[in-house]
């Protein structure tokens, strides 16, 4: 299965068209792996433990808010995964 | 299947034995038609829930056309159950039932949705081998012959919008289409996704606005008012392409321009925390309210045929 430890999802609320050119930009460099949840405002976007510390930078650089939607990703799969088994045997 | 799990999420298999579930305790209403395979060769189940008569006018809705959109697929099975409820107690549904049919497809994209059962949680696309790409999946809802190639899609087999090599190359949305057009006599079609909270109509491809665009605003500002009237939940509504982005070869685009006039897109509900990863408590909030929308459409379609 995936092994998802350590991506977080950051919610970033460009304020205007410049910024999410600028956030756009972000989804060309592939060696980020960045995985774009959605495109409306605010912009939801996962983002790999291995590109965290870039995405951060390159965001408060160019003064584009954000914060940190899910702090670890892994968390909540694993505790839908739990929720999952402990229903499903009775259920079904 | 009342005493199915309907506040957690299933599996593939569980989600087809529901299908059976309902059709054998629902003989006389439910039927399931198999409209195709999927790459990998999984069946394209649609329930058909109708009262009798031939050809009737149809309404479509589909679920999971996007895999990890995990809530869209759970909310197709509480519809499912719901139009069964509600046939014979609610004066709205059962008007609609006795003149139109129902078709529910609840997973269009069976292939990704085991996928993301079985290896990861976070695909989205079909499970299409790309030739001469190790990146593997079409984005299904950038597969239709609507604006197909154009900007809000991509041609890059790694890319999560990737559109495949040619409109109508998937057997997911081939089978659809294929479905459509012998029916002949789809009247809305409703295809849901998630997550933004969002009821949007033609087009995605083309900043030009759909010839019915005044009473395609106003039926959806009415589902929303509806949908919100359960929980609060608030809901933007418009065009694709005013309201999110430039998206090119979606379904719903496809279908209006096949005439199908009541041609809408869900995006179900964002509690700002999850994302993909909506609580399954959320489960039956959110169809409860997103079928308070629907019945606003499927009625808006029932009482102004065309």
């Amino acid at each position: 299965k995936g092994d998802f430890h350590g991506h977080q999802v950051f919610r970033i609320v460009p304020k205007d068209d410049v910024q999410l050119a600028l956030v756009r930009v972000l989804e060309d460099i592939l060696d980020l792996e960045l995985d774009f949840w959605r495109w409306v405002t605010p912009v939801d976007v996962r983002v790999p433990s291995h590109s965290l510390q870039v995405v951060k930078t390159y965001l408060e650089n160019h003064c584009i808010k954000y914060f940190t939607m899910i702090k670890d990703l892994q968390a909540l799969l694993d505790e839908e995964q739990r929720q999952m088994k402990s229903i499903a045997p009775a259920g079904n | 299947t009342d005493t199915f799990h309907y506040t957690t999420y299933h599996t593939l298999s569980e989600i087809y034995s529901f299908q059976d579930m309902l059709v054998a305790e629902n003989p006389k209403l439910v039927s399931k038609t198999v409209i195709g395979q999927s790459y990998e060769g999984r069946p394209l189940n649609v329930l058909k829930f109708s009262t009798g008569g031939s050809n009737r006018p149809a309404i479509w809705i589909d679920t999971g056309i996007h895999a990890r959109e995990w809530v869209t697929q759970a909310s197709g099975i509480v519809f499912a159950k719901k139009i069964v409820t509600e046939y014979g107690t609610d004066s709205a549904v059962t008007e609609i039932l006795n003149r139109m049919d129902v078709f529910l497809e609840m997973v269009v994209n069976p292939d990704g949705y085991h996928f993301t059962h079985t290896n990861n949680r976070m695909w989205r696309k079909n499970r299409k081998q790309n030739r001469g790409s190790t990146c593997v999946g079409v984005d299904l809802n950038r597969n239709w012959n609507a604006g197909f190639g154009g900007h809000g899609s991509s041609n890059n087999p790694c890319s999560e919008i990737y559109r495949g090599t040619r409109a109508h190359s998937e057997p997911e949305v081939k089978s659809i289409v294929n479905f459509v057009r012998s029916h002949g006599n789809i009247k809305a079609f409703i295809s849901i996704h998630s997550y933004s909270q969002m009821l949007l109509f033609p087009y995605g491809y083309t900043r030009k606005p759909a010839k019915d665009q005044a009473e395609l605003d106003q039926v959806a500002q009415k589902a929303i008012t509806a949908l919100a009237s359960l929980y609060g939940t608030s809901y933007r509504y418009g065009s694709i392409i005013t309201t999110i982005y430039q998206s090119s070869g979606g379904s719903i685009d496809w279908t209006y321009n096949q005439g199908i006039k009541y041609s809408y897109t869900f995006e179900l509900r964002d509690t700002g925390h999850f994302g993909f990863i909506l609580p399954a408590n959320q489960i039956v909030p959110t169809a409860n309210e997103t079928w308070l929308a629907l019945k606003v459409i499927m009625d808006h379609t029932f009482k102004n045929p065309y």
